[in-house]
């Protein structure tokens, strides 16, 4: 290293990257699209308006939840770069879980509608083993309803498969409230369709029945309380039918 | 398997790490913070075929059985290939600004060998 002089910074010789040779600069090219060609994309994604920080950070810990370390730091399993995996069968399959955050529908007659944008990445046949949405039920302050009661009844409407635009199926879940929490609901069949059908946008309606007089309100997207953004889980699983072999 | 030294010219696993902020790739891909990107190099040699590290070598398999039958691997080249790869799984953001947890498998090359 360079002798330091007088009012030089010591160490600013220290720790620099040395300049990538040709032969280097090719190969980093050759391993990002090798990383890119097994996410089967095309090229990387554009990030021009992050998801919130604490959007992210809440579904990732209700996903993990009983997963933290004694740091009370998340801890992600698998994700260290390296896996290890119970048996070779698992190895040949490639899942996938999705976190699609929801969005608002711009109609203004639709505030209880959210959407969400989830494509068949790469067009791979992805087979849907799971799907569940999580919204936040949030009991407002005493005094908005009527008091004790807490079970109520959430419906979730979702486009029926085969239908035509206009056509609803629905699901609902009975829920009882002691607080303001989060609740799942199965939407494995609804979303299976939609992938079948290629459908890039999945719309979804949220009606809380009987909630007119409670103090409930599910809190759909609200820009100022991200951590309470709906979102959903998406477990998949990459079908390949040409090179799937199978044991027997 | 080996691992490259810069003393041998053996087949050898050649670590190669890439930490995604390096490369700019660090707004998008949220876990693991880099790739091991190690790939094999290294001759091959005749007595090196059928080395530990490939036992479990189909091609190694071959080669084995062509002996048998007495006829001269000696002609065949041998090849420098990974012979243990692993899963690498992966968490981040794709087109949608969905978070994408995927687990791709024999994305790291663990060990090297001839077959």
């Amino acid at each position: 290293s360079p002798p330091s002089t007088p009012g030089s910074c010591t160490a600013c010789g220290l720790g620099q990257r040395e300049e990538a040779s040709p032969d280097d600069s090719l190969f980093l090219e050759a391993v990002k699209r090798h990383i890119l060609e097994r996410l089967q994309m095309r090229r990387r994604p554009n990030i021009t308006h992050p998801v919130p920080k604490a959007a992210l950070v809440t579904a990732l810990r209700k996903l993990h939840s009983g997963r933290m370390g004694a740091d009370g730091r998340l801890q992600i399993p698998n994700l260290d770069g390296h896996a290890t995996l119970n048996s070779r069968n698992e190895l040949q399959e490639q899942s996938s879980e999705i976190i699609s955050f929801a969005e608002t529908d711009p109609l203004p007659s639709s505030n209880s509608r959210l959407f969400f944008l989830i494509s068949n990445e790469g067009k791979q046949n992805l087979f849907v083993q799971q799907a569940n949405l999580w919204l936040y039920l949030k009991l407002l302050p005493p005094g908005a309803g009527k008091g004790s009661r807490r079970r109520v009844t959430v419906r979730i409407w979702y486009r029926e498969a085969g239908s035509g635009p206009g056509q609803w199926a629905w699901l609902e879940k009975r829920v009882e409230l002691k607080r303001s929490s989060w609740h799942t609901f199965p939407m494995t069949q609804a979303i299976q369709a939609q992938f079948q059908r290629g459908e890039r946008r999945h719309d979804l309606g949220v009606e809380c029945q009987s909630c007119g007089g409670l103090a409930v309100a599910p809190v759909l997207v609200d820009s100022s309380d991200e951590s309470h953004r709906p979102f959903l889980v998406v477990q998949a699983r990459a079908l390949d039918a040409k090179h799937r072999i199978r044991k027997r | 398997g080996l691992e490259c030294d810069g003393r041998t010219s053996l087949c050898c696993r050649q670590q190669f790490y890439i930490d995604f902020r390096l490369i700019g790739w660090n707004d998008w891909i949220i876990a693991p913070t880099g790739y091991y990107g190690n790939y094999c190099e290294g001759s091959c040699p005749a007595y090196m075929a059928g080395a530990p590290g490939s036992a479990s070598s189909f091609h190694t398999a071959v080669v084995n059985q062509y002996r048998m039958r007495g006829m001269n691997p000696g002609t065949m080249n041998s090849c420098c290939i990974p012979t243990k790869l692993s899963t690498m799984s992966m968490l981040y953001f794709d087109d949608e600004y969905n978070i994408v947890k995927r687990d791709v498998p024999n994305m790291i090359v663990e060990e090297c060998g001839c077959a």
